[in-house]
């Protein structure tokens, strides 16, 4: 109260972005003087591009199977233990909701049991902050992103997924439009419109965008035509590489674009589909709309058996429970 | 038995096609929660016996210990971040071997974790994202997630004692402290800043010492082939 702390956060403020400025002076002149020691990442560094990274942090996070490479854009790159890379990158985005008055299929709003987003391309979360967090047993990538969204990507030490912990809400609605907001994982595999699902549980379906195997398709609504339930995993893959999702609750998900796995996070919605729930898909608590918390793991290896344990392992977590231990003699 | 079947009860309700989708009414959501809640408190009372029971076997002989499940989904645990002292159970439902990572909620401080045969593990601390302490329906005392990666055998279970150490000093400075703090910092940060006539001298000091290698390597090269032509002549 007596001002000083405010003082020392606006100097603290100054001197982040001297050492910004003034670490960028050194590595332009170091290039310049073709300075040796500057690796190529430092070299890349040096691009134009405005970053929003802490110049001075380390921006690897990696294990003994794969590294996380945080590039200007926060595009990752991961590099597996077979000395095979994937181009990869984590991004936010969300679907606007059409709103109609439900007489026709034309004029159906989206609701609890369908999704109809009223565009054609996502709309994309821009980054507020992002950081990174080493430790010996875990590294964090944390990012914040507008609209209430943050995103931790995890790699832990000895195992061999990647985990992405997301936190969505409240949705902001303000602009009295409903949204559904997505999580896309973007690399470079070549899966030419074809991903699976294990929509009945059960088994690994293979879905083919804008195809259906038993008829001729004709799809009014592109986007939510090629969505799919995801019961634990979802997939693409080429003849070098794999990506798999793994999911902690059903949700939907698809492949709208090549090498892109996109999976549904959160929804809130202002207006009903009139298919019987009778009311706005809009959760509140105090007034304020839910947040949802949630993990989705990711595995890069091409092998059946693995994926089918790590999906048990992820499904069946181990049960933790306490025991208040202050009174106990454990000699 | 009663309270096992209470459970699946619930679990059968669970089944409907709404509740699996989300599509029912908000007030209908509410109910399913509070059955699954209510079913899952109840239950409780089955692993508290069989947990009591095999520490019984195992030898302990205190009071029984009353074992309680946590809102870990949002880093929130009444026990682990209000006790002192607690033990973290944790049971593999799978027939193999798994490796996990265990993340507790707990107040910022030192810890120290006792595995099975009371070897200490390692672990780490990490704040809890603001994104999950603002969560509206969290109620929680917890800063940080405490973290250790678990190897369970196939359906087992193993115990870990956690105790909270004794603060050995402030966490919380004074203003003073902190200006103090800065002010240090600060003055280090100009000391040690380059510029770029260190960075030049820097460059210049680098290109001696590869002049320097090569030169070396050279040599080097010159005496093998030296030794080379000595054993061939003999």
């Amino acid at each position: 109260n007596d001002g000083v702390s405010e003082d020392i956060l606006k100097l603290e403020q100054i001197i982040r972005d001297a050492k910004r400025n003034t670490e960028k002076e050194q590595k332009n002149l170091a290039k310049k003087l073709n300075y040796p020691s500057l690796n190529e990442e430092e070299m890349r560094m040096l691009s134009d591009e405005p970053t929003v990274v802490n110049m001075f942090e380390d921006k690897y996070i990696e294990n003994q199977a794969m590294k996380l490479r945080l590039d200007n854009n926060l595009d990752i790159i991961t590099l597996l233990e077979n000395k095979k890379s994937l181009n990869f990158a984590i991004k936010l985005y969300y679907w606007s909701a059409c709103f109609g008055d439900n007489t026709n299929t034309t004029e159906r709003s989206s609701g609890a049991y369908i999704f109809r987003p009223n565009i054609t391309k996502p709309i994309e979360l821009s980054i507020l902050h992002s950081e990174i967090k080493h430790g010996p047993l875990v590294s964090e990538l944390r990012t914040i992103y507008e609209g209430n969204v943050t995103s931790n990507t995890r790699l832990y030490t000895d195992i061999d997924f990647i985990e992405v912990d997301f936190t969505v809400g409240p949705i902001p609605i303000d602009d009295n439009i409903g949204k559904e907001y997505i999580i896309k994982y973007i690399t470079d595999i070549n899966n030419n419109g074809i991903f699976y699902t294990d929509s009945n549980g059960r088994q690994m379906l293979k879905r083919k965008l804008n195809e259906r195997p038993q008829f001729n398709l004709t799809l009014a609504e592109p986007i939510a035509g090629n969505y799919y339930p995801v019961t634990n995993k979802i997939y693409i893959e080429d003849s070098d590489n794999r990506l798999s999702v793994l999911t902690d609750r059903s949700q939907g998900g698809s492949s709208l674009n090549n090498g892109e796995i996109e999976i549904m996070l959160h929804r809130r919605l202002l207006h009903d589909d009139a298919f019987g729930v009778g009311e706005a898909l809009n959760e509140v608590l105090n007034n304020k709309g839910l947040a949802v918390r949630g993990t989705q793991r990711i595995l890069t290896k091409k092998s059946d058996l693995l994926e089918r344990k790590r999906v048990l392992e992820f499904h069946c977590k181990p049960i933790i429970l306490f025991a208040d231990a202050e009174n106990l003699n454990l000699s | 038995q009663f309270v096992i079947d209470e459970l699946k009860s619930a679990m059968g309700v669970m089944q409907h096609h709404d509740a699996i989708t989300g599509t029912e009414k908000q007030h209908v959501a509410h109910d399913y929660e509070r059955i699954l809640n209510n079913a899952l408190e109840d239950v409780m009372i089955v692993p508290n016996q069989a947990y009591n029971k095999v520490l019984k076997a195992k030898g302990y002989e205190g009071p029984e210990l009353e074992y309680k499940r946590c809102r870990l989904n949002e880093s929130s645990c009444s026990i682990s971040e209000r006790k002192k002292a607690f033990t973290v159970t944790i049971f593999n439902p799978l027939a193999w071997s798994v490796t996990e990572p265990i993340r507790i909620p707990v107040v910022d401080g030192s810890y120290t974790i006792k595995g099975p045969n009371a070897k200490e593990i390692q672990y780490q601390i990490l704040d809890i994202p603001e994104s999950v302490k603002n969560i509206p329906t969290r109620q929680s005392l917890a800063t940080h997630e405490l973290i250790f990666i678990v190897k369970l055998k196939p359906l087992s279970f193993q115990s870990y004692h956690v105790t909270k150490n004794e603060k050995t000093k402030r966490n919380i400075k004074t203003q003073k402290e902190r200006k103090n703090d800065f002010y240090t910092n600060l003055n280090d940060y100009w000391t040690n800043l380059k510029t770029p006539i260190d960075i030049k001298n820097l460059e210049d000091k680098e290109n001696r010492r590869i002049q320097d290698t090569i030169c070396n390597e050279n040599l080097e090269i010159k005496d093998r082939n030296l030794d080379f032509d000595v054993l061939k002549s003999s």
